[in-house]
């Protein structure tokens, strides 16, 4: 089973 | 003030009939550099960003940084009321809540100004570090949209694979499973249609193909995709923009629990 990660575990707010 | 107008108005068409199934809301910032939009679904699987440089625009004037909060569906009914020739003019100031879309015919015969409220928005602005990608895929974006297409019809996420022997597209589901191998192609004579493959290293994700096909909508924009692709990074699907700048997608991989 795979999990979706999300956008914001990679780039933070800047 | 603000006043941005452009002859080849289908471009921005375009550019929203590209991303406004993927996010709803965004505030487009104009500044010096140019046009600009960076929102993500509302899910944050994915995310868009967009530049359209100033230099692009026919005429281009911003006296200071300014951010409009946009409903891009209402952007959309407005802009689809352009005709497919018409030069379009943004106009904007600061302290009002509209913004004006002026399209004008080619021949000047019929001018017409279209006012969109603007909305308060509150968006995360997230910071993308320059990154280097394990392989990058540059292929004709119709091929990668029929595959997308294709690939959708029998499974929910493909696992893109990029080796020396070229890139592979796989997807399974309830009838079967699915493989599409493209390899390097650059022995034709229009640049456009080749598929070219940099290669640091073999790299394996997997992606949800809904976000893909979504991203597909951007393909009537530029004859060529580029793919980017890193171990523990979201894909990068960018098409060009003639002369202006870019559209970039970024999705978050799916990874094993």
């Amino acid at each position: 089973n795979r999990i979706q990660m999300s956008i914001t575990q990679f780039y933070r707010s800047s | 003030m603000l006043e941005l107008r452009l002859i080849q108005g289908s471009l921005l068409k375009k550019v929203l009939e590209a991303i406004k199934d993927l996010v709803t809301e965004a505030n487009f910032d104009c500044s010096a550099t140019g046009f600009s939009l960076q929102a993500m679904d509302s899910s944050h699987v994915a995310l868009v960003a967009l530049l359209l440089r100033s230099e692009g625009f026919d005429h281009y004037r911003c006296d200071r940084n300014l951010s409009m909060g946009i409903n891009l569906n209402n952007m959309s009914k407005m802009l689809r009321c352009a005709g497919p020739e018409d030069i379009i003019t943004i106009k904007g100031d600061d302290g009002t809540d509209t913004v004006t879309f002026m399209f004008e015919s080619q021949k000047q015969d019929k001018i017409s100004d279209f006012e969109m409220k603007l909305m308060d928005i509150d968006s995360e602005h997230l910071g993308i570090p320059d990154a280097e990608y394990q392989a990058i895929v540059r292929m004709p974006s119709a091929e990668f949209a029929r595959i997308c297409k294709d690939l959708g019809s029998i499974g929910d996420t493909v696992v893109i694979s990029v080796t020396k022997e070229g890139v592979k597209f796989f997807t399974r589901g309830d009838v079967g499973s699915a493989n599409i191998v493209c390899r390097q192609n650059t022995s034709v004579d229009k640049p456009e249609d080749s598929t070219v493959i940099e290669m640091n290293e073999p790299v394996s994700l997997t992606f949800a193909l809904r976000y893909m096909n979504s991203f597909t909508k951007a393909t009537t924009l530029s004859e060529v995709v580029t793919i980017s692709l890193s171990s523990e990074l979201p894909v990068v699907v960018e098409y060009k923009i003639a002369e202006m700048g870019y559209i970039r997608f970024y999705l978050a991989p799916k990874i094993e629990d």
